[in-house]
């Protein structure tokens, strides 16, 4: 495992610790995307299909089940939680995320590395995490006062993205036969999605003032 | 091996 792919994960796991600290100790999930967590929970449980088939390593093993188990968790927090969920935004969480699903699933029948059930949920998942942000994105759009967790969760979340870019260019290099187009291709749009926000993000940590993106 | 494109990212 290379620096640039451990420090993509570490920063996936920093961004999860982050959003599970608001939730858990502040008890509030407000600007955080229901729709965005729920399209997580599904995108994990998809990809991690082979969790107990194939063996990779106790590395992999953990952090699977730490993402399967945060991810639902999150989701049960937002929905069931007596305090947490009387905080969510829902008025402004409008985004249709499941017209997200179908189109990722018929893409995935169509590209995928090849034509098995655990292939397609693969391919699937993949399609799906690279839009799921969206939901999110269009929340904090709308949120007027965007809090330092919400913006640090999301902040972490696009670093994740760029550094497996930087882990896949070395791994190109390095490991030539380790290629997964799908992966790459789908892995690019998600991070191009973070952009915008990485742009307004930078803008309000250089000039020190709160975080807000024009809608 | 080689060609084995193994899937061990998360």
């Amino acid at each position: 495992m290379n620096a640039f792919r451990l420090a993509g994960d570490m920063t996936h796991l920093l961004s999860v610790v982050v959003l599970l600290l608001k939730i858990h100790t502040i008890k509030s999930c407000a600007g955080i995307s229901l729709k965005t967590q729920e399209l997580y929970a599904l995108v994990f449980a998809a990809r991690y299909l082979d969790l107990f088939i194939h063996f990779i390593s106790l590395y992999n093993t953990v952090m699977k089940l730490v993402f399967l188990a945060s991810s639902f968790s999150i989701v049960w927090y937002m929905r069931r939680h007596k305090i947490v969920r009387r905080t969510y935004d829902k008025d402004h969480d409008t985004f249709r995320h499941h017209f997200l699903v179908l189109p990722c699933l018929a893409l995935a029948l169509l590209i995928n590395e090849r034509f098995t059930f655990r292939e397609v949920m693969w391919a699937f998942s993949i399609y799906l995490e690279a839009v799921a942000i969206l939901p999110q994105l269009v929340l904090l759009q709308r949120t007027r006062n965007i809090d330092n967790l919400t913006g640090q969760y999301v902040f972490f979340l696009g670093a994740y993205r760029v550094l497996y870019i930087l882990n896949w260019i070395y791994r190109y290099f390095t490991e030539p036969h380790f290629v997964h187009w799908i992966s790459w291709v789908a892995g690019i749009v998600q991070t191009l999605l973070y952009a915008d926000f990485f742009y307004y993000y930078i803008m309000s940590w250089k000039n020190n003032v709160k975080l807000e993106l024009p809608a | 091996a080689a060609g084995d494109n193994v899937k061990d990212e998360l």
